[in-house]
């Protein structure tokens, strides 16, 4: 019998690399879970004077140091993210670039949103890394998605306004006041952001 | 279960009440910089519990409070009202409408309220639980917030989907 | 006689706030600069046991405070930025727009440029949150400042590209590796983005 | 004095000689996501001798060496060349160029050149101060940091002064 995080994060684990196939043609990446690895404590011990070796190394050690070198007390247990683009190698996420990050961070949304759907997400200029195709490749989910949650998104790009059903165009007037005005959008049978195949 | 509208008074830009109708399906903020799109996903974080200032761009609670403007005085008081429509959701077993507000005023006296009652912030807390709003609205991603996920340690990440889950 | 710093100073307080009038336009901004203040070192003192005041509190305490109330380990020198954008109060930083933000922060690097020029500047993507009037009011500055030193702008903007002289086109082959094309654009006599009175 | 040119070999997205000149004026770097402009930029930084691997998103300095890619080996060096044309500069007092160039291999081990001769960190960074291309490399903003300036604490952007003074 599976925890309900055990449920959900398979079921992230799989939208996951779905979702880094769309947003990047030809990469891949996965979710890992890393499981916590015991405490390593330094343990006084009756060791030779000129033994080097850590007294208190299990064979997970190398693990718990992979998972965050950076703070000890770390018990290691977390998720961690591999994306590799396509036709380079597998490397560090920090290397990746501002729109790649980006990428990689709203796949990992809408892997968890998938698996659990919140009720709606606001989404404020998550684009603004993005250039134009991936903005396009972006709004396909989220037109995709529309059907299991509301989504709000937040932008000053023209070219989002394109997806949406209703449009809210807001403009500041005198004395620092915000005015708001929405408009439905008809939506084509040929929508350019949905396409024909059924995703 | 979606975002039904939104009512904000003297919060931020938004002095005078200021009603916004939501429907499901895909919504776009627009307008140039400074109008006020960001401060109307500040209200929506501010209704439903936010406890740090800085979440919403404050040091201090009050900075939310609309502050005065050219012709404008200040007003005393923030408001923000949330209304979820319910319906099909497990939460909506007795109401349709899932309504919270919250109010601050500048003494830093504040109240929340759920479909008009007053309550406590850990009744709000609950009752977006039951909605799959979760504590730390993972459903909201702030403005320059998206690259923090990937910048995150795995220990975070995971806190995010157990949240959800 | 001024130290190199205050005469540094001085000359991008004096920029700082023409440039905010270019870039908010009807709004007005300053640089300010916080005198260092004592530090309060609480001294044991005989004072009446039921009195409150505290003990070591010069009359600067309240502009200790102001410079920065979480650390009062800070002696308060530093350079404070007022902005209040037309129309508005003036209030925290803080609170200004992610566009608004980006404005004030070129107008801090801008006005120093300005005091003392370094030889190049390479800006990576600063316009990211500006809208399409602001990004061309930034880049009015960029080239009117071009003639006091070389900019290199990375950007995956195309209104960005008809502000250069000579544009470097960079594209991701197989391997993960980055190719390089530039080309040199002429420069109209009319250019869109230098206004015809002098700047 | 500008920027004359640059020759990047090894690092990161660049594992072959790549060189590139610029002019006085105003350059700009345009591309799709991911294709190597912030590459530049780090390669940059990098030569003018930052000691953070994080500022040029690594977490050991040897990230910025070429990892290989589809039907290529990894590198064992990253090298950068950073000409710098002195002309007019105080700091050209001998020469009309300012060459610096630094090296890392995969054991970690590196070094520093001015115009030719190997030298240490330390001459470098005297080199830059003269030609008013301050420790901290203010006049750098990389991807993502134009806000921090805005969030930064006074003090910061007084040292931010002090430096370009
Ligand atoms: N308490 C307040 N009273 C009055 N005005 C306020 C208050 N708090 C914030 N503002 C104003 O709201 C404006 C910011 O609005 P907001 O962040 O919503 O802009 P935005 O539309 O998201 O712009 P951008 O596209 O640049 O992100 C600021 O100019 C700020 O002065
Ligand atoms: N050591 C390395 N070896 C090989 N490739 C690397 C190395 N370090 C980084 N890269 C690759 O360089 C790419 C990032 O390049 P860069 O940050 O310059 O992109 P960019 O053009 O600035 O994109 P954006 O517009 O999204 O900011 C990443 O895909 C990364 O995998
Ligand atoms: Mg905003
Ligand atoms: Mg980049």
């Amino acid at each position: 019998i599976r925890t309900l995080f055990e449920q959900t994060f398979d079921a992230a684990q799989d939208n996951f690399s779905e979702l880094i196939e769309h947003l990047f043609p030809g990469g891949r990446g996965r979710l890992r879970l890393l499981e916590p690895t015991p405490k390593l404590v330094p343990v006084p011990m009756a060791t030779a004077p000129d033994s080097d070796a850590p007294a208190a190394a299990p064979a997970a050690a190398t693990e718990a140091d992979e998972a965050d070198p950076d703070e000890p007390g770390d018990d290691g247990a977390g998720i961690e993210i591999e994306v590799t683009p396509a036709g380079k190698a597998s490397r560090r996420l920090s290397l990746l670039s501002g729109g790649e990050k980006s990428l990689v961070a709203l796949a990992f949304v809408f892997s968890v949103f998938l698996a659990r759907p919140s009720p709606f997400y606001i989404l404020d200029e998550v684009e603004a890394a993005l250039d134009d195709a991936n903005i396009d490749r972006f709004l396909q989910l989220v037109r995709r998605f529309s059907d299991r949650a509301q989504f709000v998104v937040v932008t000053h790009q023209k070219r989002t306004m394109d997806a949406a059903d209703v449009l809210y165009g807001v403009t500041m007037g005198s004395g620092g006041i915000s005015k708001v005005i929405s408009r439905r959008l008809p939506r084509s049978e040929q929508d350019p952001l949905e396409p024909t195949a059924a995703a | 279960m979606h975002l039904k509208s939104i009512s904000i008074k003297g919060f931020k830009s938004f002095p005078d009440r200021m009603n916004l109708v939501f429907s499901p399906g895909v919504s776009v903020i627009v307008g140039p910089n400074g109008c006020g799109k960001s401060n109307i996903t500040d209200a929506v974080l501010w209704a439903l519990g936010e406890q740090s200032p800085t979440t919403v761009r404050g040091s201090t609670m009050q900075d939310v409070i609309y502050n005065g403007g050219a012709g404008q005085k200040p007003r005393r008081e923030a408001e923000v009202e949330v209304v979820l429509d319910a319906t099909g959701s497990a939460a909506a077993e007795q109401f349709a409408e899932i309504s919270i507000r919250r109010t601050l005023d500048r003494d830093g006296h504040g109240s929340y309220h759920l479909n008009g009652a007053r309550c406590r912030l850990a009744d709000v807390i609950e009752t977006l639980a039951d909605a799959n709003l979760g504590g730390d609205m993972h459903s909201v991603i702030g403005q320059g917030k998206v690259e923090s996920i990937v910048l995150s340690k795995p220990r975070e990440r995971r806190l995010l989907v157990e949240e959800a889950a």
